[in-house]
């Protein structure tokens, strides 16, 4: 409903610690567990920004990661734990947009836009510089898949060069696979498995083992006796 | 030999595996070896200890690598192997903490298998699963299906990968060797490698073998 006439104003970043911006975490916080179905109330992880921008009232937009607690909906204590580690998979990036139309601190939300973080960071791929020519269908092809091995085999990585780096990883192993494929002599499938992200010296370091390579280290063993019985 | 065999269908075979991040395919190789003459000597079918294996055959390295033929040699030494249970795989080296009266299976010497493919179907039907090993370069895109890569993907004199043979048939008119990994049940066929037989491929002839029970 706003006027398109009206001149925007310019977002300012707000930090954590500034004043009403506790107030305005609490109550994005707040409304998004009234919107959840999730047994487990969760509370913001990790703050990424604030913005405000003065339209025809206050606009803040709230990015943040959310993360469940070991407290339940139903109990109502404030202050609840995070889960371990294991259940950071769980994890959600958000972005919510709240609104302060009266400028009196009645505040509306008015967006909200979570996903899995591990399916949300691979959005970044979008600005990966891979040499694709113009084959988007190609590029899009690897996105596609890559955010289902993400998925599918629980990855994270530590950063974004990881990432960047592992995706480039990932489209290199992929060709070789269509190659295994397109001259293997008998029935095999070959693609995506749960090794898909690691280079060939890498599967070799972490899984294989050199020393059978090592003809010299091997000690002669005693013959066995061949198959006698029909 | 018989036209198809499977060891799994006579239950010498133990759930599959997970070496986990550690190159330490050989002591699955050689404990899976173990379990299916232990299980066609006393009819008892044991899950067995790698991580005995990991901490306390010293000429082997660990996670960094081991020889099926020195293992052995090291559970014979040692006076055989622990089950899982009492001595866990944890997928990194620790110090030896073998306990000789939790040993569940000895073994009293071992032989190396004929390289002929025939003759090692042969042995496998008359006497259980056998440890092998192979290039492993295709393994590392494989989903399913029987495996036959060209000799350029699988150099079958750089093997570097211990597994299990646990038996052989044919698929389509395909002939293919069922090999047990030690990966995880998220690989391949429910935690399996199928992998042409007849051509030698991927050098998995060449390092056949099998402990001895009396």
């Amino acid at each position: 409903c706003e006027d398109p006439n009206q001149p925007l104003g310019s977002p300012v970043q707000l930090g954590e610690s500034e004043p009403g911006v506790k107030k305005i975490l609490e109550f994005t916080e707040e409304r998004y567990n009234l919107g959840s179905n999730a047994m487990h109330r969760r509370k913001i992880s990790r703050f990424i920004s604030v913005t405000r921008q003065m339209l025809k009232g206050i606009r803040y937009t709230i990015k943040v990661e959310v993360s469940n607690t070991q407290c339940k909906k139903s109990s109502m204590v404030r202050s609840c734990d995070f889960y371990p580690e294991s259940h950071k998979l769980e994890t959600e990036l958000c972005m919510f947009e709240v609104w302060d139309v009266t400028l009196q601190g009645n505040l509306t939300l008015l967006k909200q836009n979570c996903q899995p973080k591990v399916i949300a960071r691979t959005e970044e791929f979008i600005n990966v510089d891979i040499e694709f020519g113009n084959d988007t269908f190609e590029f899009m092809r690897l996105v596609l898949e890559f955010k289902h091995f993400l998925k599918k085999f629980n990855k994270v990585y530590s950063s974004r060069e990881e990432t960047e780096r592992r995706v480039v990883i990932f489209y290199e192993n992929l060709k070789t696979a269509e190659t295994l494929q397109s001259l293997d002599q008998g029935s095999a499938e070959y693609g995506v498995t749960k090794f898909s992200d690691l280079t060939v010296e890498e599967f070799q370091t972490m899984y294989l083992n050199p020393l059978l390579n090592q003809w010299t280290l091997h000690s002669p063993m005693k013959p066995a006796a061949p198959a006698q019985r029909p | 030999a018989p036209d198809s065999w499977d060891w799994r269908e006579h239950g010498a075979v133990s759930s599959v595996k997970n070496q986990g991040m550690c190159g330490s395919c050989w002591a699955f190789s050689v404990t899976g070896n173990i379990e299916g003459q232990w299980f066609l000597k006393n009819g008892k079918l044991l899950s067995l200890s790698e991580q005995e294996l990991v901490d306390c055959d010293t000429v082997d390295q660990a996670c960094r690598g081991g020889l099926p033929s020195n293992a052995y040699e090291a559970i014979e030494k040692l006076g055989g192997l622990e089950t899982e249970t009492d001595y866990t795989y944890t997928g990194h080296k620790q110090s030896c903490s073998f306990v000789n009266r939790k040993v569940a299976a000895y073994i009293n010497s071992s032989v190396e298998l004929s390289k002929d493919e025939k003759e090692i179907a042969a042995w496998l039907a008359e006497n259980g699963p056998v440890s092998v090993a192979l290039n492993a370069f295709a393994m590392q895109f494989y989903k399913k299906g029987v495996s036959h890569p060209l000799k350029i993907f699988c150099n079958p004199w750089m093997i570097d990968h211990a597994v299990l043979m646990v038996g052989y048939g044919e698929s389509k008119g395909i002939p293919f060797w069922a090999i047990k990994n030690s990966w995880g049940e998220d690989y391949g066929e429910g935690g399996y490698y199928y992998l042409y037989r007849g051509s030698n491929a991927c050098g998995i002839n060449k390092m056949a073998s099998s402990a001895v029970i009396h």
